[in-house]
């Protein structure tokens, strides 16, 4: 049985992607097999795992509108274990399209149970906000791993955030639960990062896991060279962070 | 006439709020009158400059969904000649209110007419989607600000926010137009920042400002003081590049 996590906050800019693609790579590493999922209609994590957007032939769009088989849509990545189904252009198209379509908020739970099971995990990458597109990646997954930057903005939307977990867990998906929230961008040099981990420690005390994830310039290099930093820079403080909170959420799940 | 500029990128977390607040200050301390406007459902903007959300009676919700007149809703800030109409969390419910309502596009714009010729400059705050609530705002506005990080991810998306701009100007706003494109978080010590910069000067060309926002700890301070960089730390680099900002806007506009 596949574990589906689903990694969101509708704040912008604090490590959604980073965490879907290092997390996913670092859990392929551990020897597990990975699929990510990008349902961001920038398709950042579709180019940060260096597929290029015009060799895409399926996409994700087709999964959710067309309800389109996803297997073919899936495509191996540079490392070893870690798969993505792909996002393009047309992906932004689907926040309105949905809307009117049929069981829209289940679209993606029903096409990745077509193959979800041939993973040990299935990591789904959310746009910021809180549309049709997050609520079919909520529906879709057991967890919920809420990356929250280490800056002052980071408190602000999550009362929004648990409040749209809640409605999901109540209408759609009843198993739904936090994995844990993940400090990021966390930077030593000033007080203010040390000031909001504490203040989120406050509020979720041990659903923050204990790994905490640097402002680290080799996190930010790695995408573009299309590569996850266990393969970009194997030795950085990035890397060790991301393989930190692996063995983590393997911790977590309790194998 | 005022000056409506929506500051807008759907990518998240590239500075626009923090572009917000402090070009709107520099704008003040030059003497204009300045009106920020929240259409963040997180409320960023509000809270960054000062504002207790529990304090707010009217907000910019009942703009649009209400047409319910601006002015209750403005506020002073700390800084002279900086008012807002801020955010609460009832805006979480506009962006999907908005689809069925009537003339749905135009509703900040007709509510803004009542006010704007009070003061020199408007600027909206966007939120981090192209949704119903980025959709008032270029329609409200007759410029556009593009804050663009300097990091890989930053090119990805803005194909998408060129299209959304161009329906707008077809359907709503014939004179939108681009006031030009900010690169923000420059980080000096890394290649790629040099990298994204050139990219981006070589799509927009000499719609990008010469002015480069520097990646500066100060200027993720200010907000948890609720100030504005100018008053939180008027010597720091991040002050020094909004004066430069307001001062290219000002030139820009031709007066
Ligand atoms: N720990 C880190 N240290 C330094 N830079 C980072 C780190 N994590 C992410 N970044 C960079 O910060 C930027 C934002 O990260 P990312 O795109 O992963 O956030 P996101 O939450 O997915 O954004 P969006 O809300 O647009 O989806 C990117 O340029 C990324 O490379
Ligand atoms: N030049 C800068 N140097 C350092 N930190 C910055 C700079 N500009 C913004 N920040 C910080 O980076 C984070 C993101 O900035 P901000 O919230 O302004 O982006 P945004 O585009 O408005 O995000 P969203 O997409 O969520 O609306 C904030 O914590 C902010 O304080
Ligand atoms: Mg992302
Ligand atoms: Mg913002």
């Amino acid at each position: 049985m596949a574990k589906v996590i689903a990694i969101a906050n509708q704040k912008g800019g604090v490590g959604k992607t980073t965490t879907a693609i290092n997390l996913g790579a670092a859990l392929a590493e551990l020897g597990k097999t990975v699929l990510l999922v990008d349902i961001d209609p920038q398709g950042n994590a579709t180019s940060g795992v260096g597929i290029e957007k015009s060799t895409i032939q399926h996409d994700v769009y087709e999964v959710l509108i067309d309800e389109a088989p996803i297997a073919p849509a899936i495509r191996h990545t540079e490392r070893q274990g870690l798969d993505i189904v792909p996002a393009t252009l047309q992906l932004a198209g689907a926040e309105v399209e949905l809307t009117t379509q049929i069981a829209r908020e289940t679209r993606l739970k029903n096409g990745l149970a077509a193959v979800q099971n041939q993973y040990d995990y299935c990591l789904i990458d959310c746009p910021p906000s809180l549309g049709q597109l997050a609520i079919n990646g909520f529906t879709a997954s057991d967890r919920i791993l809420i990356p929250v930057q280490s800056e002052y903005y980071a408190l602000e939307g999550l009362g929004q955030l648990l409040q749209t977990i809640d409605l999901v867990r109540k209408h759609f998906n009843p198993d739904l639960a936090i994995l844990g929230v993940l400090m990021t961008m966390f930077d030593g040099r000033t007080n203010l990062a040390a000031q909001v981990v504490s203040e989120v420690q406050q509020h979720f005390s041990d659903k923050v896991f204990k790994t905490i994830i640097p402002r680290a310039t080799r996190l930010a290099e790695a995408p573009s060279y299309g590569e996850s930093i266990i393969d970009y820079d194997s030795s950085s403080r990035g890397a060790a962070a991301y393989r930190d909170l692996a063995k983590e959420v393997v911790a977590r799940y309790g194998n």
